[in-house]
C-alpha cells in the first residue's frame, strides 16, 4: 500500500464502515451488497478485455454476451429483489452500459405500469423467457422532450380492430432508444392516437419490430443503429421508421386509456399517466448523479493524496496535491454534493414508490408534485454532477486524460443524462410551471402541502440580513 | 408583518431557512415577471418564453433548497458522533459553497449582506481544512471496489504509477515492436526525400 494513502486512513476521525452502512441503509444491506458484488467479481463469465482496446462492434458484442450471462446467473442465484438486481447489474457493467438497460428499466416497467391484467397475462411469460426483448421508443429525430410535438401516428381501424402505425415524416422517425438498433424485437412506441376521426394525443403501444424466431425486421419496419456517439459505445441506440405497420387493438397499453372495439375512446384519469415510466427513470437518475459523482471524487481525491507536485515551501519536499487549497476547493464541495445527492436520491426513490403506490390505488393528489420534483431534481443533479466529473478529471492533471483513470468513461457515460429522459432546461421549465401554479394558489390563500408549502409561509414573512 | 431572522452561517437550520427564502423570492420574482409579461403581451406562450430565464432560476433555487433541506434532515438520523461531525461539516460546506456560487441571489433577496458574504467565503475555507484529514476516508466510505471503479488513479492501495505502466503495456500498439505503418508510409517517405 502507498504510504501516503495509508497515513490518510490512519488519520481519519471516524470509522469508514459506519458511514458505509449509513449510505447503504444499514449493516445488513452493506453485507448483502458485498455478497452480490463478490458473485459477479469472482465469476469468470464476466471477465473481458479492457473495452477501451476494442472496436465499437466488439464492445457491443462483449456487452450483449455479458447481458445474456447476467440474466442466466440472476436466475441461477434466484436474485429477484430490484435493489439486489441493481447491485448485480452495476457490478457487472462497472462504468459502462448495457444494451438491455432500456429493456429492464423502461420496457418492462411500462408494461407493468400501463397494461391491464389481461395484457400482463399475455406479455409477462414472453418477457420472463426473454422471447420479447423490448425498448421504449418515444424521442423522434426532429422532436425531443416536447411530447405533444411528436408525429408518429396510430390510427385505429375498426374493420380489422387494428392500429395502423406510421412515421409520416423524416422528423418522426424514432431516434435514440437504447437497444432499438439490433437487440430488441419489440418496442413500446409513443404515438398520437387517432380514432373516429379525432386525435386523442400521445399513447403507448407495444409494437413487434423483429421476428421472434429469425430476429429479422418485420414488414413495414425500418430499424437500425444510429452510429457512434459520445460514449455509450456498447449500446445500439437505434432508429425506427414505421410504414403502415398493423398491430392488434390489444397492443395499446390500456390500463388507463382505452379504445373499444368499435373505436370509442375512453380517456385516462390523467394525461400524465402516459409518462409514468419517464418519471421513474428521472427519480432514479438523482441517485445515479450521486454514484457517478462519488466515483469521480473517489478517483480524484485518492489520486490527489498520492500525487506530489511543486513546492509549498522552498527547499521542502513536494507536498501531496491534496494539501493545496485550490485542489481542496475544486474537490471538496463536489464531495459534499455527492453526499447530498446520495441522500436526495434515497428520498426521491422513496417518494416515487409512495406516490406511485397511491396512484395505483386511484389517488392522484400528489402526482403533480412527483412529476415536478423528479423533473427538476433530475436536471439540477445531472448538471452539477456532469460539470463535477469534468472538474475531477481536470484536477487529476494529465493523468485524468488517460482512459485508465476511467474519468473519461464516467463522463461520457453520465453526460447524456442531461439530455435523455427530458432535456434539462425543459425539465426545469416543467418544474417552474408547477411552482408558478403553486405560488398562485398560495397567493389566493390556498394551503399548499409537500415541498412547496414554503410558498404559503413566504406570503407571511421574510428574512432580513443581520450581522453574525 | 415582517419578521427578521438571523442567518447564522454555522447553523445548518438557519441556512436551510435562507435557501427556502431564496427559492420563495425567485419563484415570486418569476411569477411576477410572468404576470407583467402577460399584461404586455397578447399570448401566454410569448409571456412564458420571455420569462423563461427567471423561471429556470426559480426551479434551480427550489431544487437547491430541497437538496440542502434533505441533507440536513438526514443528519438527524446519524447517531455516531464522529460520523455525524464529518457529515455535518460536509453539509455546511455544501450549503455555504452554494451561497458563494449564487451570492447574487442571496444578496438581491436581502438574505445576506456584503460583509456576511466575506464571512461565508472565509468559513468555506475553514471547512476545506476541516474536511482535509477525512477526505480519503469520506471517499472510501462509498465502498466501490477496485474491480468496480476500474481506475488506475483511484486504486484503494494507491499504487497508481505501477498500475498505469502496466495498463499502458496492454495497448494494442505495443503488440509489435515496429508498427506496420512504419514500413508502409514512413520508410518510403524517408527513401523519397
Amino acid at each position: 500500500m502507498n504510504a501516503d494513502i495509508r497515513r490518510e486512513r490512519e488519520n481519519a476521525s471516524f470509522k469508514t464502515e459506519v458511514l458505509t452502512h449509513i449510505l447503504d441503509g444499514g449493516p445488513e444491506k452493506t453485507k448483502r451488497r458485498r455478497e452480490i458484488e463478490n458473485l459477479v467479481i469472482n465469476d469468470p463469465g464476466f471477465q473481458h478485455e479492457d473495452l477501451n482496446f476494442l472496436s465499437r462492434s466488439e464492445r457491443y458484442d462483449a456487452a450483449v454476451k455479458k447481458s445474456a450471462w447476467m440474466i442466466l446467473k440472476l436466475r441461477e442465484y434466484g436474485i429477484s429483489d430490484p435493489e439486489e438486481i441493481f447491485f448485480y447489474k452495476s457490478t457487472a457493467q462497472r462504468n459502462y452500459n448495457d444494451p438491455m438497460d432500456v429493456h429492464f428499466l423502461m420496457f418492462v416497467r411500462s408494461l407493468w405500469n400501463m397494461c391491464t391484467e389481461e395484457q400482463l397475462n399475455k406479455w409477462l411469460p414472453l418477457i420472463q423467457s426473454y422471447s420479447a426483448i423490448g425498448t421504449y421508443a418515444q424521442t423522434e429525430l426532429g422532436h425531443g422532450t416536447h411530447i405533444r410535438g411528436l408525429e408518429t401516428t396510430a390510427t385505429y381501424d375498426p374493420s380489422t380492430q387494428e392500429f395502423v402505425l406510421n412515421s409520416p415524416t423524416v422528423t418522426s422517425i424514432k431516434w435514440w432508444p437504447g437497444g432499438l438498433g439490433k437487440t430488441s424485437n419489440h418496442a413500446v412506441v409513443l404515438a398520437q392516437l387517432y380514432t373516429q376521426g379525432n386525435c386523442h394525443g400521445l399513447h403507448a403501444f407495444i409494437v413487434p419490430i423483429r421476428c421472434m424466431t429469425t430476429h429479422k425486421p418485420l414488414p413495414g419496419v425500418v430499424v437500425g443503429d444510429i452510429g457512434p456517439k459520445f460514449g455509450f459505445d456498447e449500446v445500439d441506440n437505434g432508429f425506427l421508421k414505421l410504414e403502415n405497420v398493423r398491430i392488434p387493438r390489444e397492443n395499446m397499453l390500456m390500463k388507463y386509456a382505452k379504445v373499444e372495439p368499435d373505436g370509442t375512446y375512453k380517456k385516462p384519469p390523467s394525461d400524465k399517466l402516459t409518462y409514468s415510466t419517464m418519471v421513474f427513470i428521472r427519480s432514479m437518475i438523482v441517485g445515479e448523479s450521486a454514484r457517478s459523482l462519488s466515483k469521480a471524487c473517489m478517483i480524484a481525491i485518492r489520486y490527489s493524496a498520492v500525487r506530489h507536485q511543486s513546492e509549498l515551501r522552498a527547499g521542502e519536499p513536494e507536498p501531496q496535491i491534496l494539501d493545496y487549497q485550490t485542489q481542496q476547493y475544486k474537490l471538496f464541495p463536489l464531495l459534499a454534493a455527492a453526499y447530498a445527492f446520495h441522500f436526495m436520491g434515497q428520498y426521491m426513490i422513496q417518494m416515487y414508490h409512495r406516490i406511485s403506490g397511491d396512484i395505483s390505488q386511484g389517488d392522484f393528489s400528489e402526482m403533480s408534485e412527483l412529476h415536478a420534483l423528479s423533473a427538476g431534481l433530475k436536471a439540477f443533479t445531472t448538471w452539477v454532477a456532469t460539470e463535477g466529473i469534468e472538474v475531477c478529471r481536470m484536477a487529476c492533471g494529465g493523468h485524468g486524460y488517460s482512459r485508465c483513470s476511467r474519468l473519461p468513461d464516467i463522463y461520457v457515460t453520465f453526460a447524456p443524462t442531461c439530455t435523455y429522459e427530458g432535456e434539462n432546461t425543459v425539465m426545469m421549465l416543467q418544474t417552474a410551471r408547477y411552482l408558478v401554479k403553486s405560488y398562485s394558489q398560495a397567493s389566493a390563500g390556498q394551503k399548499l402541502s409537500g415541498m412547496v408549502s414554503y410558498l404559503n409561509e413566504s406570503q407571511q414573512h421574510h428574512l432580513q440580513a443581520q450581522p453574525v | 408583518t415582517a419578521r427578521s431572522t438571523v442567518v447564522n452561517i454555522n447553523d445548518l437550520t438557519s441556512l436551510v431557512e435562507a435557501y427556502k427564502l431564496r427559492a420563495a423570492k425567485l419563484v415570486e420574482l418569476a411569477a411576477k415577471n410572468l404576470q407583467h409579461e402577460l399584461q404586455l403581451k397578447a399570448s401566454k406562450e410569448d409571456a412564458w418564453n420571455n420569462t423563461s430565464i427567471e423561471l429556470v432560476r426559480a426551479s434551480d433555487a427550489h431544487c437547491h433548497y430541497v437538496v440542502v433541506k434533505t441533507f440536513a434532515a438526514k443528519l438527524t438520523e446519524v447517531h455516531d458522533a464522529a460520523v455525524h461531525l464529518a457529515l455535518s461539516t460536509l453539509a455546511l460546506l455544501y450549503a455555504l459553497h452554494g451561497m458563494t456560487e449564487n451570492s447574487g441571489d442571496f444578496l438581491q433577496a436581502g438574505l445576506l449582506t456584503v460583509p456576511q458574504l466575506s464571512q461565508v467565503s472565509q468559513r468555506v475555507k475553514e471547512l476545506l481544512s476541516q474536511v482535509r484529514p477525512n477526505a480519503v476516508a469520506l471517499v472510501d466510505a462509498f465502498d466501490y471496489r477496485d474491480e468496480i471503479l476500474d481506475s488506475a488513479l483511484g486504486r484503494y492501495d494507491g499504487n497508481v504509477y505501477e498500475s498505469m505502466f502496466e495498463w499502458a503495456q496492454k495497448s494494442p500498439l505495443n503488440q509489435t515492436e515496429v508498427h506496420e505503418s512504419y514500413h508502409k508510409y514512413l520508410k518510403p517517405l524517408q527513401s523519397k526525400l
